[in-house]
């Protein structure tokens, strides 16, 4: 049985949000460290892997796995019908054919109680585990944010170039051309607002645009979006949680 | 246009 009650409901609303438009059927895999789901889009281009670990949960108790196999837009327009501050708990049995969701406002005694159908979705479970990388950005999210929208009126690609100190980012389209240049700082005031760069050799990556504007969506989830690339190797977009991650892994174009 | 690859190409099913 699976009983996970989240202290406000906004965390997994914004979880669920984070990922929503991209891909449509996910199993989200349940046992007694958490709730994890892996799912790739309709392109087989992106890939989407979320791990909410038992710390993001108030309670949370689940004594033998469990899959939840969820239609999003479905679950979405439940999650629309509770508050951003209630408590909001997942329920299930051993072997569900439903997931029920509880709003509780603790302020004004309303409980809110919504059943939500499962699927039996067949996906394959890609084996992500154990890439290496040559070089890791940490960086605000909001930033990466605003560059990926800015580029992305420019050209249907973005051109990802990372040396010793800088982080480059190109855009080349019909109506012209764009770059942002990031460089590593510390912000000691704010640290959410440094950069960081490791590196262990030049990247030179080319992404397409419209994957990284889902992959964006992620940003409200952490104040840092840490950015793992290799060369001809997806490269991984990642989003901490308090307890837990949710990761994009977006196939590179090719590099001719 | 730059060709796209696939997320499959890189992963193994697991």
């Amino acid at each position: 049985m699976l009983e996970g009650k989240f202290e406000e409901a906004s965390l997994f609303k914004r979880i669920i949000d984070s990922f929503k438009d991209c891909v449509q059927l996910v199993n989200f895999n349940c046992n007694e460290h958490g709730i994890a789901a892996q799912a790739v889009d309709d392109s087989r281009v992106l890939l989407v892997s979320l791990s909410i670990g038992t710390e993001s949960f108030q309670e949370f108790r689940c004594d033998r796995g469990v899959t939840l196999g969820v239609d999003l837009s479905s679950l979405s327009k439940i999650l629309r019908c509770g508050n951003n501050n209630d408590n909001l708990t997942l329920i299930a049995d051993d072997t569900p054919d439903s997931v029920l969701l509880l709003f509780e406002d603790t302020k004004k005694d309303r409980i809110s109680e919504y059943s939500l159908k499962l699927m039996d979705i067949d996906a394959d479970f890609l084996d992500i585990e154990g890439m290496e990388y040559d070089t890791v950005i940490t960086m605000p999210s909001a930033e990466f944010a605003k560059v990926v929208r800015d580029l992305n009126q420019l050209s249907d690609s973005l051109n990802i170039l990372v040396t010793k100190d800088t982080v480059k980012f190109v855009a080349e389209g019909d109506i012209g051309s764009g770059s942002v240049i990031v460089k590593p700082h510390t912000d000691m005031d704010k640290p959410q607002e440094s950069v960081k760069v490791e590196l262990d050799k030049p990247v030179d990556l080319t992404f397409g645009s419209k994957y990284l504007l889902d992959i964006i969506k992620g940003a409200g989830l952490s104040d840092q979006i840490t950015i793992k690339l290799s060369a001809e190797t997806p490269a991984l977009f990642e989003f901490s949680l308090q307890s837990g991650y949710l990761q994009f892994f977006l196939a590179p174009k090719f590099n001719e | 246009q730059v060709p796209q690859s696939q997320i499959d190409q890189f992963f193994k099913e697991n």
